[in-house]
């Protein structure tokens, strides 16, 4: 474990855990996107089947169980919790996630490591999350004014998928066999994907000024 | 090596 990848962690987490906070305690999904989270939740869910196969450390798996039991609990709050619910913008977060899940899942049946169950699935999850973020920046550019919570999360989710391509750069050097196409350039086109909005949080914060992006 | 490396990250 190296600083980088362990600092993306952290990140990640941080994210989730400012995604709770904005939920659980000030009981409000305004601007979340409820088709985010349903692919964050399948993302989860078929990268962490190994759960039951593998064994890698008590940090691996507690963190799974924090990214899978954190990702359920926030789509179900924001399905069936009343309040939370209620704040929900169903009208603006209209992007067709499901038309994603399929060309993943086809795209993961032909470009793989090994043909196994587990790990064809496992790509699939890779894949998922690369474009996972895009009903949610769809959302938020629809959003007319962004919470400081859901644009730190954001921010946030962003900067752990950064830290992740320095954490295999820094793999790459010390680990003589470390090469993984498949997840270098899915966690690259994930990353590329936050350019955008990063280019206009940095100018928000830099100006002092509420977070809005262009039509 | 091990071919599961990759698999230890999240």
């Amino acid at each position: 474990m190296n600083i980088f990848r362990l600092a993306g962690d952290m990140t990640h987490l941080a994210s989730v855990l400012v995604l709770l906070l904005k939920i659980h305690t000030i009981k409000s999904c305004a601007g979340v996107s409820l088709k985010t989270q349903e692919l964050y939740a399948i993302v989860f869910a078929t990268r962490y089947l190994d759960i039951f196969t593998s064994f890698y450390s008590i940090y691996n798996t507690l963190m799974k169980l924090v990214f899978l039991g954190s990702s359920f609990s926030i789509v179900l709050y924001m399905k069936y919790h009343k309040t939370v619910h209620r704040s929900y913008d169903r009208e603006q977060d209209t992007f067709r996630h499901w038309f994603l899940v399929l060309p993943c899942l086809l795209l993961a049946l032909l470009i793989h490591e090994k043909f196994t169950f587990l790990e064809v699935l496992w790509t699939f999850s890779l894949y998922l999350e690369a474009v996972a973020i895009l009903p949610q920046l769809v959302l938020l550019q629809r959003t007319r004014n962004i919470d400081n919570l859901t644009g730190q999360y954001v921010f946030l989710l962003g900067g752990y998928r950064g830290l992740y391509i320095l954490n295999w750069i820094y793999r790459y050097f010390t680990e003589p066999h470390f090469v993984h196409w498949i997840t270098w350039i899915s966690g690259l086109v994930q990353t590329l994907l936050y350019a955008d909005f990063f280019f206009y949080y940095s100018q928000s914060w830099k100006n002092n000024k509420k977070l809005q992006l262009p039509a | 090596p091990n071919d599961d490396d990759v698999k230890d990250e999240l």
